[in-house]
């Protein structure tokens, strides 16, 4: 099953 | 100051459309440059990215760096006052806490003024860096969006498959299934309906259907979408305006 991802694995909050 | 004005009122009320639904509170910035706009959604998935450049506008001036904090619900229900022909202006002073919103009628007979209470909203900011993406299709917006809406029916999920000159559009459902194969073509005569697709590495990706659709609704914003996919990272949906763009940033399905 695919898991849906967050974009906060990929950007940092700045 | 603040003081930014549109030859159609149209633009903002696509713009403000297009994003609306999947964010709701939102930091206009405006600088001299024009004005720019990042924000996630509630779940974190998808990240709208705008600039509105100062050459989309016919007459633009912000002196000093000033922020906007804006309900998008309540800012649509104001722009929907004006005609899409109105010129339509913004106004705000250089700390405000209001912005002002002018409609005029290209004949001059009617000007509406609608004032909108600004909000602090604490946003948070992603840094977003340059990434090299695999692959980088170019497509009509219409043809993108009907294959989304069409693809939506069956599944909760839209498999894009990128190999050698081909993009397949995948979903899989209860129901069945349904795919739709998109080439390469280059229409000479309208070439706003070719499509472009370069490939670096072939590319498997999995979107949700339910944010597709939120960014589908830039569709009327531009004649073509640039889609950039890479394996495992977010996809860059991009729709140009006449001076700046809307981008859109989808985190993919993949298993852990």
């Amino acid at each position: 099953k695919l898991k849906q991802q967050s974009l906060l694995s990929f950007f940092a909050p700045s | 100051m603040l003081e930014g004005k549109f030859d159609e009122a149209s633009l903002l009320k696509k713009i403000i459309d297009a994003i609306k639904d999947c964010v709701q509170l939102c930091n206009f910035n405006c600088t001299e440059k024009g004005i720019t706009l990042q924000a996630v959604d509630d779940s974190r998935v998808l990240l709208v990215s705008l600039l509105i450049g100062e050459e989309a506008f016919t007459d633009y001036r912000c002196d000093r760096n000033i922020t906007l904090g804006v309900d998008l619900s309540s800012f649509s229900k104001m722009i929907k006052c004006g005609n899409n022909e109105d010129f339509l202006t913004l106004i705000a002073e250089d700390s405000p806490d209001t912005v002002l919103v002018v409609f005029e009628d290209k004949n001059r007979e009617r000007i509406s003024e609608y004032s909108l209470k600004l909000m602090d909203i604490d946003n948070e900011f992603l840094k977003i860096d340059d990434m090299d993406y695999d692959s980088v299709i170019t497509m009509p917006a219409g043809e993108f969006a009907k294959i989304v809406r069409d693809l939506k029916n069956l599944s909760e999920s839209l498999g894009i498959l990128v190999t050698k000159d081909t993009v397949k559009f995948l979903s899989e459902g209860d129901i069945g299934s349904g795919s739709v194969v998109v080439k390469p073509f280059t229409d000479l005569e309208k070439p706003e309906n070719s499509v472009k697709v370069s490939l670096k590495k072939p590319v498997n990706l999995t979107f949700g259907l339910k944010y597709l659709s939120d960014i589908i609704k830039a569709t009327n914003l531009a004649e073509s979408v640039t889609i950039k996919i890479a394996d495992k990272v977010p996809a860059l949906f991009e729709y140009k305006l006449p001076s700046g763009y809307l981008r859109f940033y989808l985190a993919p399905k993949f298993d852990e």
